[in-house]
């Protein structure tokens, strides 16, 4: 059984692309076959992967907002490490919010595009947008399983709630399969008071602390040069903090199975 | 005359919400009457400078979306420190999209529910969250210069394109009297190679090169401990590169009128 994931914080800048791409590529290191779904218009986990957005060649958005000429075998691509695949972003996907307005089932759009990759992988894991609307509705209401990046800092703690409300919400409405599978503090700078401080509260608190995962990704600047050079870490330098880090992600994942 | 400005990027946490409060607060340390204005439903700029939202005293979603029973000077309080005040913004805030599609001029609501403080104030410094859907267009429509603040990562850096263009549509169909003030290089770690390169890469560029304002803003611990304590950095500690960075921002921003 396909396990599908959706990577999802409406706060801004707090790990959602960097772990999409790290945390596939080190599930295909433990010999997974694993699916990156970009829904982010910005197509950060697409260039992250070393792909360029085609509108020839296709995309998530000819998918969910396109005019049907295009399948999910015609979008899907394969990236330059065999057993790591994508459908990539594009531009064009920022106009599908207001396209979609008015066409019923625009929630489920993503999932009766999708539904054909069942069993074809072992995870399809999904970039968001750092936002709550209806390209994020859209996965929530695919996927069985959330994962939350939360960096440490108050910002990002602070937005927890509505994410959960939301989640809960979709689950109610829309899809009864969905569950969080865990919170995992990125961004971790033992250096900060801050970071601490907020790692300490995530712990503490009754709703947060059991989801909380035992692996932390530590702040490195490695993540950042990797991201540059598009490539996943564990591909850029197999020893740095940032590859160990996902490599633990990895097992732990594999180690819970979906609720 | 009050300067107006937007601080906007649709790429998430680059500094957005920091630029705003620490700007501000720098801004009023050189003697100058401030307003900010939160128009991010996260409202990370009202919880950064110590107030909490408040449905029934009233916030930024009455003046742009609400019933018209609350009018700017209903909503807007001062913080703890004299000469800086804020519009609240407020989860209702994330409702706005849906709520005024169908409303006709429903991208002037911020603009006509200011007007009247024209003058009031030496600088009126507006948030915005991390897109470019109607709640920033909102912004642009009222402003008349764009702030963009840009890590120095790529996916901050390739943001910009779509960023600059959206903003030359706004400057055509709506506000000829918006420009860019500058861009603002955040989060600089000298430490990374991707640092360094983007930094480059922003001065090389025809585009970019010469709005790229000569303040550097380094990444430093001080910032994130002091979003933690809901002050801006130059309250929080004087001495620290983030206060230091940021007053030199308010120096130039004073030095360089609007175009
Ligand atoms: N562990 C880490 N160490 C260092 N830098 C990191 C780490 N994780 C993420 N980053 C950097 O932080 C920034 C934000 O990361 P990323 O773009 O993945 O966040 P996001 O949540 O996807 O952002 P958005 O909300 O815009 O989609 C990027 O510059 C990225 O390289
Ligand atoms: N110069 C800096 N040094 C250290 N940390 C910083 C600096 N500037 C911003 N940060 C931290 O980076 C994160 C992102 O900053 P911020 O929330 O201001 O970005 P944003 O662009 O407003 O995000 P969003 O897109 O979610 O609105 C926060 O955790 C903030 O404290
Ligand atoms: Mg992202
Ligand atoms: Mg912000």
């Amino acid at each position: 059984k396909t396990r599908v994931l959706a990577v999802a914080n409406e706060k801004g800048g707090v790990g959602k692309t960097v772990t999409v791409i790290n945390l596939g590529a080190a599930l295909q290191q433990e010999g997974r076959q694993v699916l990156i779904v970009d829904m982010d218009p910005q197509f950060n986990a697409t260039r992250g992967l070393g792909v360029e957005p085609d509108a020839d060649a296709g995309s998530i958005y000819d998918l969910v907002a396109g005019d049907g000429s295009k399948t999910v075998n015609d979008v899907l691509v394969s990236t330059r490490w065999e057993g790591l695949d994508l459908i990539p972003s594009h531009v064009d996907l920022t106009g599908a919010e207001v396209e979609l307005v008015e066409v019923a089932g625009r929630e489920d759009r993503l999932k009766s595009a999708l539904s054909e990759l069942e069993g074809r992988y072992d995870f399809i894991i999904c970039d968001t947008p750092p936002s709550l609307s209806l390209l994020t509705i859209n996965v929530f209401s695919y996927a069985r399983e959330v994962l939350v990046p939360c960096q440490t800092h108050p910002y990002a703690y602070a937005a927890l709630g509505e994410l959960f409300d939301t989640i809960d919400a979709v689950g109610q409405e829309i899809n009864d399969g969905l569950s969080i599978t865990g919170i995992l503090a990125t961004l971790y700078d033992q250096r900060t008071r801050v970071g601490h401080r907020i790692l300490e509260k995530l712990k503490a608190d009754e709703r947060y602390g059991p989801l909380l995962l035992d692996t932390v990704i530590r702040a490195n600047t490695t993540i950042a040069d990797s991201a540059d050079a598009g490539k996943p870490v564990v591909f850029y330098r197999r020893g740095s903090y940032g590859a160990e880090d996902y490599t633990a992600l990895a097992r732990e994942i594999l180690s819970r199975p979906a609720r």
